[in-house]
């Protein structure tokens, strides 16, 4: 049996909304410890990671590790059925071919449960390293939705360089070029606010704004983003899910040819 | 000019 509870059905909408651009399906590994999707978009360009906490659940129980492979277009659809401030359940039963999500009204008056089909997704897990990154920048996570917006009218493609003085996102093409440098904050007022680089190495990289687009509907997850970075290795966007987890996205650079 | 990689060169696949 596993059943998981949240007392506010807006973080999911939110969760969902962050992935649904880039994966149509996704396998949900439930244990104890909580709830992870790992999936590749369809160019097995990016990689999504979401992990939920099973202690941040209002209620959580996990008897048997279950994988359960969904449609993330329904699951999206089914969660537009429940008003932001219903309590959301998840039920399966163990080795289950369907997954309940009921919506509770808090007055308890409206009680709505809606069923889907699971999926069986034949899903390559990928092993990620640990890594040190040479470059973690964090910075409000408004800002760089709104820098990679900007950054993708001028090219396919947008060069991030990262050094002590700051970071430096830049896109050139046939229309002309943009650079936004963002120079590390001074004086940090509200912590929500601040541009922070923890820098072993200056690193330069390039990365297809179509991606970074798509993590942005990650933005109303979390006031800050952080980014990773390393030479030639994938860039990692995360968001935190307040105390309940975080997703990270993972990019493959552009390389030159 | 520049080329996109894949995200499996970089990852072991489980």
């Amino acid at each position: 049996m596993f059943e998981a509870r949240l007392m506010n059905a807006t973080i999911l909408k939110k969760i969902l909304d962050a992935v649904k651009d880039l994966l149509n399906e996704g396998t949900f590994d439930c244990s104890d410890s909580g709830i992870q999707l790992q999936a590749m978009d369809n160019s097995h360009v990016s990689l999504v990671s979401l992990t939920l906490r099973s202690d941040s659940f209002d209620k959580f129980r996990c008897d048997r590790n279950l994988s359960m492979g969904m449609n993330l277009g329904t699951m999206a659809k089914i969660l537009k059925c429940a008003n932001n401030d219903d309590t959301v359940t998840i039920k399966a039963q163990d080795n289950a071919d369907t997954v309940t999500f009921m919506f509770e009204s808090q007055n308890h008056e409206k009680v709505s449960d809606y069923e889907m089909k699971l999926m069986n997704l034949d899903q390559e897990h990928l092993g990620i390293p640990d890594t040190d990154y040479s470059c973690v920048v964090r910075m409000p996570s408004m800002e760089f939705a709104r820098i990679c917006r900007d950054l993708a009218q001028f090219s396919e493609s947008m060069v991030i360089c990262c050094t002590k003085e700051g970071v430096k996102f830049s896109a050139s093409g046939d229309l002309g070029s943009a650079n936004v440098k963002l120079a590390q904050t001074s004086n940090v007022d509200k912590e929500e606010e601040a541009v922070i680089i923890e820098m072993q190495e200056p690193v330069t990289l390039t990365f297809a704004c179509r991606y970074l687009n798509a993590f942005t509907k990650a933005t109303p997850l979390c006031n800050q983003v952080q980014l990773s970075m390393s030479a030639d290795v994938p860039l990692v966007v995360e968001y935190r899910i307040s105390d309940l987890g975080h997703i990270r996205y993972y990019l493959a650079p552009k390389i030159e040819e | 000019k520049s080329k996109q990689s894949g995200i499996k060169n970089y990852f072991s696949t489980k």
